[in-house]
């Protein structure tokens, strides 16, 4: 009862860029998950290089960050994250 | 028949393909979707759901069964659960066990192999699933163009006269759930029957009077058409099968971040619109055979999509991302006595025919702001009809039959309530 409600999702990518199978990646070819958790105030998410054999996220391996505030921007255009303020984000986070 | 060893309620899942909340009781201005809103009217509404992950067999396999997806290993089309991740207990099944008569109509679990090409049959249900014979027309040429040939389009507009078999998959599956409600009635058995919506999915192929209630005139772009500056490129989808439908193709949009021409930005909104009102009308009959059979003083209504869709936001559409507007979901619950007051002479459930009613414009039900989870419907579904609680997961819970990942939101109900 003490703790933030959070809603998780995740998606996965084979590539850092967009190509023909980004939307619907087989598992053999993923290669980085995007866990989002969702907040009533905001939305982060980490997109974290995958194994597809192990099916091991590896935290260190750090693509891109997400972060954005609900009461200020509710679509979600306006991606805060930023190295030199939230470079240890990912970490506390998770 | 069930074991008829059931006390508890009866179940009616109504699970929707790609509905975003664009809803009136979502606060929607445009939408016009009267039954859908009167349901939510009599229900507890959350109106911060997300999907665990934005596609089709990944998120329903993960709140039919309760568990993530890093769980159930299922990030793509192409694995069974019980194979592939471990032999996990499903939300049917969960019931089925305890008595009841499940039926599966429509698109429940996603067909093929991530089902074991059986939809779970016979471990989730105890009839065969049905699945309306139109369903193979869905993406075939049927969509009259300018030119007067047929197209496998996206926008799709039909007389339903003139379709092959007269009719849409949609409209069959209303008619086979209303069949089987009637023959679960007559045997008085317990049920869970869960009907599966194939609209708003593309293509937008619905009866073409439904575009009388959004004339493109009135349409408009969405509020951020355009891509993010600081967006990394990972998280961008490139809406892929949008692209692949005759229609679009045509237009020849540039791969990866070509946007979509304007006109046809409002002719996609158009469509998607006129698709959820013709969904909202499938489910106003559904909802008024509940009541005309006398059901709905002893039947739990759970209504969800199994994620959202983009809608030209961000430049992007389709699922595919983690953006709100494609996690998040439509999620409410209507429980006889506990998110109505006792029940008049009144009817809970007529049909509202869109065409002649002014929708909704604040939704007047119970609403719950927090943020909650798709895979949590299990647990609450299972706590409203009174079946033993579910346990938490052990981490990892691979070898473990039954347990949830989510938790019963039944907490909340309470706070909606007050």
């Amino acid at each position: 009862e003490n703790t933030e409600s959070v809603a998780y999702s995740s998606y996965p990518r084979p590539s850092d860029t967009p190509q023909w199978n980004s939307d619907l990646p087989d598992l053999k070819d993923i290669r980085i998950m995007g866990y989002s958790m969702r907040t009533s105030t905001y939305r982060f998410t980490l997109w974290v290089g995958y194994n597809p054999v192990t099916f091991e996220a590896n935290i260190t391996d750090i693509h891109a960050q997400e972060l954005y505030l609900v009461k200020t921007d509710p679509n979600q255009d306006n991606n805060l994250f930023n190295k030199s303020l939230h470079f240890d984000l990912a970490q506390r986070v998770f | 028949p069930g074991t008829g060893d059931v006390n508890g309620m009866n179940v009616l899942l109504i699970i929707v393909d790609d509905l975003r909340t664009s809803l009136g009781c979502y606060g929607d201005n445009i939408i016009k979707s009267p039954n859908i809103d009167q349901l939510a009217s009599k229900s507890v509404v959350f109106t911060n759901a997300y999907a665990q992950q934005a596609v089709c067999a990944p998120s329903r396999v993960s709140f039919l069964t309760g568990r993530r997806p890093d769980t159930t290993r299922l990030f793509d089309f192409n694995s069974y659960w019980r194979e592939h991740a471990g032999n996990y207990s499903t939300l049917p099944q969960y019931f089925k066990e305890h008595g009841y008569v499940t039926m599966s109509v429509g698109k429940v679990f996603h067909p093929g192999i991530s089902s074991n090409r059986s939809d779970d049959y016979p471990y989730s249900w105890s009839v065969r699933p049905y699945h309306p014979s139109s369903e193979k027309y869905e993406n075939e040429k049927t969509c009259k163009g300018k030119d007067g040939q047929l197209h496998a389009n996206l926008v799709c507009p039909v007389d339903v006269s003139e379709v092959p078999e007269g009719t849409l998959p949609d409209i069959q599956s209303t008619e086979e759930a209303i069949r089987l409600l009637k023959t679960v009635n007559q045997q008085n058995s317990s049920f869970f029957l869960a009907v599966g919506y194939h609209k708003p999915h593309i293509p937008f192929r619905f009866p073409k009077e439904f575009l009388k209630l959004y004339p493109i005139e009135n349409i408009s772009l969405a509020p951020d058409p355009d891509i993010p500056k600081n967006l990394p490129s990972v998280a961008y989808n490139p809406w892929t099968d949008i692209r692949k439908r005759q229609d679009v193709q045509a237009l020849n949009i540039s791969f990866p971040y070509g946007p979509v021409p304007l006109h046809f930005q409002r002719l996609i909104r158009q469509s998607y619109y006129a698709s959820v009102s013709y969904l909202d009308s499938q489910v106003g009959q559904l909802l008024s055979a509940v009541e005309n059979l006398g059901l709905a003083d002893d039947t739990v209504i759970a209504f969800a999509s199994d994620h959202g869709w983009s809608l030209g936001e961000h430049g992007e559409w389709a699922k595919y991302s983690n953006f709100d507007v494609a996690t998040r979901v439509p999620l409410m619950f209507y429980v006889p006595g506990m998110t109505t007051t006792k029940r008049t002479q009144q009817s809970i459930f007529t049909y509202l025919d869109p065409f002649n009613i002014e929708p909704m414009r604040k939704p007047p039900g119970k609403i719950e702001e927090e943020p909650v989870e798709l895979v949590s419907l299990y647990s609450t579904i299972a706590e409203l009809a009174q079946l033993p609680f579910l346990p938490d997961c052990p981490v990892p819970s691979f070898h473990v039959e039954l347990c949830t990942e989510g938790r019963s939101l039944l907490p909340y109900f309470d706070t909606a309530r007050k």
